[in-house]
């Protein structure tokens, strides 16, 4: 159901299926 | 072309298991089917789309970012055990497209792809401001350094002359002023003390490489060489795959590794 303005948003994480975790560092 | 609805792919998440599975067999098929330069690391998967196959299967299309190890492509340590280069010493990332089908349960990678850069200057200058950059393999400072590197250890070589064979990378020093070389060899026909036109010397059909480091220091008064290297086992003459290949041997040449520290290095 799509939020109205001024509405508070939907409670908890941010979801991103992708891209994925980084291991090591980003170059 | 999606025709009659029959093109339909999912996007799992990239850090599912079954993601990571499917990164897995592809970053193993990258390594094992590297011939030169470093052996390649899993930094992060980018995305990933999964397409049904006809009549079954599924093909996975990934998009991989990988980091350079310290650990050359002829070196059969597993890679599990490679030192991923740091930033300090100028990383390399990699940008891998690759296909991969399952089917029935098992893995065949379909196609493969993979671009290299290395880190900016100013990423390398942010962590390490004196750190020294990578130079051009052809840069006249490279050279100058895998040349004398590589008469150096074939000056001590009580066997066969060594050829180069790849100048991996280069890395010129400021201050204090020297070079900084990894490069591979082989061996060759010719026995290192007699050899007089290296020109005519040819690597043996059993190829047996070496990954060496060396340092070039000129100075006014005359110049300082180092150079250590490690040589792999000896490899078949029609050797498509680096899999199934023992360790690292010891040189004849070589002092006699402590037990404390059994180094598979050949060192001169």
């Amino acid at each position: 159901k799509p939020a109205k303005p001024g509405m508070a948003g939907a409670a908890g994480p941010l979801v991103r299926p992708c891209p994925g975790r980084i291991r090591h560092f980003k170059v | 072309v999606p025709l009659g609805g029959g093109m339909t792919f999912r996007q799992p998440n990239c850090d599912d298991p079954e993601t990571e599975q499917v990164a897995g067999v592809a970053m193993n098929y990258i390594n094992d089917n590297l011939f030169q330069s470093y052996k390649v690391i899993l930094n992060q998967i980018d995305k990933v789309k999964v397409w049904n196959r006809r009549p079954n299967g599924e093909v996975y299309e990934l998009e991989l970012d990988t980091l350079e190890t310290t650990c050359h492509a002829l070196d059969p340590t597993p890679v599990e055990n490679c030192t991923v280069r740091q930033v300090a010493e100028h990383a390399v990332e990699g940008d891998c497209d690759v296909q991969v089908l399952k089917q029935n349960g098992q893995f065949t990678v379909l196609t493969a792809r993979c671009d290299s850069n290395p880190d900016s200057a100013e990423d390398v200058r942010k962590v390490c401001p004196n750190c020294p950059l990578l130079a051009q393999t052809n840069d006249t400072s490279v050279v100058v350094a895998v040349e004398k590197a590589l008469a150096a250890f074939n000056a001590q070589s009580n066997g066969s002359y060594y050829q180069l064979v790849e100048t991996s990378r280069g890395q010129v020093v400021p201050v204090p002023p020297y070079t900084y070389v990894e490069f591979v060899v082989a061996a060759t026909d010719c026995v290192a003390k007699e050899v007089t036109d290296p020109a005519v010397c040819k690597l043996l059909a059993e190829k047996q490489y070496g990954f060496c480091k060396g340092t070039h220091i000129q100075r006014l008064g005359g110049e300082d060489v180092k150079v250590s290297c490690t040589m792999f086992q000896t490899q078949p003459p029609a050797a498509g795959s680096k899999a199934g290949g023992p360790g690292p041997v010891v040189d004849v040449a070589a002092p006699t590794s402590s037990p404390a520290n059994p180094a598979p290095a050949a060192v001169v």
